[in-house]
């Protein structure tokens, strides 16, 4: 098919049948429309250069270029459809999967997301980030949280007490995300909210990326003295399961939805599963 | 033995800056994790003894810490469980319940017996537990809509459906 629909009462999105990817996103509560695109990326781990011997590590984010690669340009979907809930799954690799969801009655779509093992047998140090890109005209300017509680506004290449030399186009835009990053225009927000802390940014305006999963071969001299390469029982790397909720509204009604479903994300419920004796039974 | 200190011990450890930002060496990371899971398990009890006094069921209650990769025991083995939904936010909520099933259609209802939709699909993400080799997943997920007051819990309970095929786990997923 050229193009693949799911929606439920309030939210209608749009995927591309050829790339599989998510191409538009509408809330049919407010008429709003945006063309969404969503892929995986990575930055490769500097190993240093003669400019600076500084390795990307587990203190310090050091891409060896600002653009990051996609794991891949195509997902391959697979769709279910039913009363409760309709879903997109796509597949970019064999260590990376994700589910868009739409569950009935809901106001953001669900991003589940299944990162890892992150390969190694080029040697390289991948750290794998989420990137919504959409027309928003941002004018440089993103928000993040802080610690749950206010939103802050952030300004890409600028600092509001101190003139800002930038060294590190990626790294010195890349703020704490502890539950939301948003981005708007006069018309229209779009907010990510997390289920974890993770790095993000806006690299260019009416874009957002959150770094979910790093696996890197080199310490980064501060004090660790380890690589980032963390491994299971198994003797591979992690593998990382996450969710992202996106949300699109008018700037005046976004917080409200956001942030009731962020503190849901930080104390979901707690699920006790009992199975009946024998004699109740 | 029922007690919330080990976990209030082990998160108290994590308060570390390393544990907080990452950057601790590997087998230090590894100890942390044994110590969380350590106090997650005593906590499991104290969890499982305040809701056999607030609801006064005897059910056998579990608690399944792997249900975020969708690996639940009770819920993949038996053909009627409940499942008890404990809100810690002080707003009543709606909830989306996931869980692994192994059949194919099942009955929710509620605490007093009322029917609830719900809906059965296959599981997508399973085959990447299986050390890289692709596998068509096996099993389902039931998906139903519960909700919560406010600081409390609410009760539903699962049946198979007649002519429902339940087939046992694949052992090396229960291991993993």
């Amino acid at each position: 098919q050229e193009v693949i629909v799911i929606q439920n009462e309030h939210l209608q999105l749009t995927f591309n049948g050829t790339t599989g990817l998510l191409s538009s996103m509408k809330n049919l509560d407010s008429g709003l429309f945006l063309p969404v695109v969503q892929n995986f990326y990575w930055y490769q781990g500097s190993k240093g250069n003669a400019e600076n011997i500084q390795t990307s590590g587990a203190y310090i984010f050091r891409p060896n270029v600002s653009t990051p690669l996609p794991i891949s340009p195509k997902a391959q979907l697979d769709v279910v459809k039913g009363r409760l809930v309709e879903e997109v799954r796509q597949t970019f690799s064999p260590w990376c999967q994700q589910v868009v969801r739409l569950y009935q009655g809901s106001r953001h779509a669900e991003f589940e997301w299944h990162v890892g093992s992150i390969p190694i047998v080029d040697h390289l140090g991948r750290e794998i980030i989420t990137r919504f890109d959409t027309p928003l005209r941002t004018k440089g300017l993103f928000l993040t949280d802080a610690n749950g509680r206010e939103m802050l506004t952030r300004r890409r290449n600028f600092r509001p007490t101190w003139k800002l030399n930038n060294s590190e186009p990626v790294a010195g835009n890349y703020y704490p995300i502890t539950s939301t990053l948003a981005m708007k225009d006069e018309k229209a927000q779009v907010t990510l909210v997390t289920d974890r802390s993770q790095g993000g940014s806006s690299m260019k305006d009416g874009s957002l990326e959150l770094m979910i999963h790093r696996r890197l071969l080199f310490d980064d001299f501060r004090g660790v003295g380890e690589a980032l390469n963390e491994t299971g029982a198994n003797g591979q790397g992690l593998t990382i399961r996450g969710r992202h909720l996106l949300f699109l509204a008018p700037p005046d009604s976004s917080a409200r939805l956001s942030r009731l479903a962020g503190e849901l994300q930080l104390s979901e419920p707690q699920l006790v599963f009992g199975t009946l004796h024998k004699k109740s039974r | 033995r029922a007690e919330s200190t080990v976990l209030r011990q082990a998160m108290a450890v994590a308060q570390h800056h390393d544990a907080v930002t990452g950057t601790e060496k590997q087998h230090v990371a590894n100890d942390y994790a044994w110590q969380l899971s350590r106090g997650w398990l005593a906590c499991e009890t104290v969890i499982k003894n305040a809701l056999y006094n607030l609801s006064g069921n005897t059910d056998k209650l579990s608690i399944c810490p792997l249900l975020n990769i969708s690996l639940c025991s009770v819920t993949e083995s038996e053909k009627q469980f409940r499942v008890m939904l404990y809100n810690p936010l002080g707003r009543e909520i709606a909830w989306n319940v996931r869980v692994p099933v192994q059949g194919r259609a099942y009955t929710v209802a509620n605490h007093a017996g009322k029917p609830l939709d719900s809906q059965v699909m296959p599981q997508f993400f399973l085959g990447l537990y299986h050390h890289g080799k692709s596998h068509k997943p096996s099993v389902n997920e039931l998906v139903f809509q519960a909700s919560a007051p406010p600081l409390g819990f609410s009760t539903y309970t699962v049946t198979s459906q007649k002519g429902n095929v339940a087939r046992p786990s694949p052992p090396q997923r229960v291991q993993h």
